[in-house]
């Protein structure tokens, strides 16, 4: 394990964590997209089928339960704290899913390793994971202003895939045949599409104020 | 596995 894999997970672990800690800290989940928590739940769901059947680390193992549990809790939290739920931004947070999973779905059943029910789940994780945060960024967009942990929580998933990205680098020049395509091209598709909103949250960063968006 | 190799990245 390289540094920039360990700085990627735990900064993926600090977005998880500070996310929760502002919904039990403040009793609301304004602002926050239960589309894209409940998209991240099924892809932690069908990526982690392996903890069945496949051992690889402690660290390994241990996390995967973290991220599960984890993307469980702030749903429980955003569907049914009877202080919480109240809070929940329902009629602008109107993302079709659908329109995500099954293109998603089909081409893991078209572009995989393996055609088998395990490899095809995982492989449809990996294709998940890079337009899960889409329903958060078009509630952002219709909110027009984004509070500082949203935005912070935004930005470390972000960070979090940047990482990966030179994890990546790095291990194909320290590591003998180390290549994994179908998880270099969506995982830079996924860092794309938060570029847009790191430089507006750059912006604000440096001018000193709240974050607004373009309407 | 991932061409032969073990998934150990989450």
């Amino acid at each position: 394990m390289n540094i920039f894999r360990l700085a990627g997970d735990m900064t993926h672990l600090l977005s998880i964590i500070v996310l929760l800690l502002k919904i039990q800290a403040t009793k609301s989940c304004a602002g926050v997209s239960l589309k894209t928590q409940e998209l991240y739940a099924v892809v932690f769901v069908t990526r982690y089928l392996d903890l069945f059947y496949s051992f690889i680390s402690l660290y390994n193992t241990v996390m995967k339960i973290i991220f599960l549990l984890t993307a469980f809790t702030i749903i429980w939290y955003m569907r049914k704290h009877k202080v919480v739920c109240q809070t929940y931004d329902k009629e602008q947070d109107t993302f079709r899913v659908l329109f995500l999973i099954v293109p998603c779905f089909v081409l893991a059943l078209l572009v995989n390793h393996e055609m088998s029910v395990t490899e095809v789940l995982w492989t449809f994780s990996i294709y998940l994971e890079a337009v899960a945060i889409l329903p958060q960024l078009v509630l952002l967009q219709r909110t027009k202003n984004v509070d500082n942990l949203t935005g912070n929580y935004i930005f470390m998933l972000g960070s979090y895939r940047a990482l990966y990205l030179v994890n990546w680098v790095y291990r194909y020049f320290t590591e003998l045949g180390y290549r994994q395509w179908i998880v270099w091209v969506s995982g830079t598709v996924q860092t794309c599409v938060y570029l847009d909103f790191f430089y507006y949250y750059v912006q604000a960063w440096r001018n000193n104020e709240r974050m607004k968006l373009p309407g | 596995l991932i061409g032969g190799r073990k998934k150990d990245e989450l």
